[in-house]
């Protein structure tokens, strides 16, 4: 496609396709949106992150994340239809002009470049990143069990066959380490979204442990709050809670960290399948994935931006 | 290229709080090779689990012998993989 607007949201991307829209987008909005390059994968890809900013230095800001699993199609998908939709309602619709004209948002759709390259070519069915394992004939780590909180303790394998693999330590892949080192040297994130699929779940820290966070209130309010404005479009429902109560055990979990660093809505998203496809969700359900996972992305946005900590 | 001919994904669905350590253990059977799409969670969340066509008999036999309940969602996933594939390259060969 010639521009942003004849780019076909609605069905799956190769990861070249994925970043020609970026470089597109951003040629399109230089006034709004552009890319930084936080890092590279283990395999050499560009770890691409699209700021959206109206102005001003290390504003308050928003990180959302697609693809860390990279099996997770529907996610990457969304988060191509997420970027096209801020600029579009940029300047039209009031909450997110409200929104970007105090925070920034950044957006890392393809945030495990190597998996989704590999389940193009190789295996649709994978998940990790694609860095060997020394001492193994098995590769890649579970990037979602890879982070510094609650890293080596249960709900993530020591097996580097398993699909939840934490890896040698804590950060060693380097999808990992990038986003770490960004959000530590940005030091000024107030809200983390990290969008997987499936179980139509929305869930906040912790996962490694029982002890529910210290703003476990507010969080639980405002994902009730985002999962209503979702299922107001198409009824999809989803559960909502704390990751160890609501799934299961999982230690090394990417919003884990965020929210120890001090990022308060820090949420996960567990995005559809409404019926028994799985990962192989037909893209005829992309643009309604896309379209209700925004309202409650937006109101945990609106809600970050309204209550500035 | 992998290729998933005959591999299936079941829908197990736990009848009470007892059978869920029933279905968890089947994470540790590594012969089978399965690749849990939904994990274990509670009685009321279902667990996807992909089976490779070579494990097949032998899960089910396991579940039925333990009276666990569980459909077949994907039949060959081999053949959804086959239709992604040729969705995504016909809806590119009209873009160009």
């Amino acid at each position: 496609p010639r521009n942003t607007d004849s780019f076909d949201f609605s069905r799956y991307h190769t990861i070249s396709e994925i970043y020609s829209f970026q470089d597109m987008l951003v040629a399109e909005n230089p006034n709004l949106v552009s890319k930084i390059v936080i890092g590279q994968s283990y395999e050499g890809r560009p770890l691409n992150v699209l700021k959206f900013s109206t102005g001003g230095t290390k504003r308050p800001a928003i990180w959302l994340d697609t693809g860390i699993h990279s099996r997770e199609w529907v996610t990457q998908a969304s988060g191509t239809w997420f970027a096209k939709k801020i600029v579009t309602d940029y300047g039209r619709d009031p909450a997110i002009t409200a929104i970007l004209n105090k925070m920034d948002i950044f957006l890392e759709i393809v945030t495990n470049p190597d998996g989704y390259y590999f389940t193009h070519n190789s295996n649709r069915m994978w998940r990790k990143t694609r860095k060997p394992n020394s001492g193994s004939s098995c590769v890649g780590v579970d990037p979602n069990r890879n982070w510094d909180a609650g890293f080596g303790g249960a709900g993530a394998s020591n097996n580097p066959c398993s699909e939840t693999y934490r890896g040698p330590r804590a950060h060693s892949e380097p999808e990992v380490k990038s986003i770490v080192d960004f959000v530590k040297s940005h030091g000024n994130f107030k809200a983390f979204v990290s969008i997987h699929s499936y179980s139509q779940m929305l869930l906040y820290p912790y996962g490694y442990t029982k002890t529910p966070c210290k703003d476990q209130a507010e969080l639980h309010n405002l994902a009730k709050k985002a999962i209503t404005d979702l299922a107001s479009l198409y009824n999809t429902s989803y559960r909502y809670g704390s990751i160890i109560n609501t799934i299961y055990q999982a230690s090394g979990g990417t919003i884990d960290w965020t929210y120890n660093q001090g990022i308060k809505y820090s949420y996960t998203f567990e995005l559809r399948d409404t019926g028994r496809y799985g990962f192989i969700l037909p893209a005829n359900q992309i643009i309604p994935t896309a379209k209700e996972t925004w309202l409650a992305l937006m109101a945990i946005m609106d809600h970050t931006s309204k209550n500035m900590y | 290229k992998e290729m998933f001919e005959g591999h299936q994904v079941l829908r197990i669905v736990a009848k009470d709080e007892t059978q869920l350590p029933l279905i968890k253990n089947l994470e540790d059977m590594v012969e089978f090779e399965l690749d849990f799409w939904r994990g274990v969670t509670d009685v009321s969340s279902p667990v996807d689990v992909r089976v490779p066509f070579h494990s097949l008999q032998s899960v089910k036999i396991h579940l039925e012998s333990q009276d666990i309940e569980y459909s077949i969602m994907i039949g060959d996933l081999q053949v959804m993989l086959d239709e992604e594939q040729q969705e995504m390259e016909s809806a590119a060969r009209i873009a160009e």
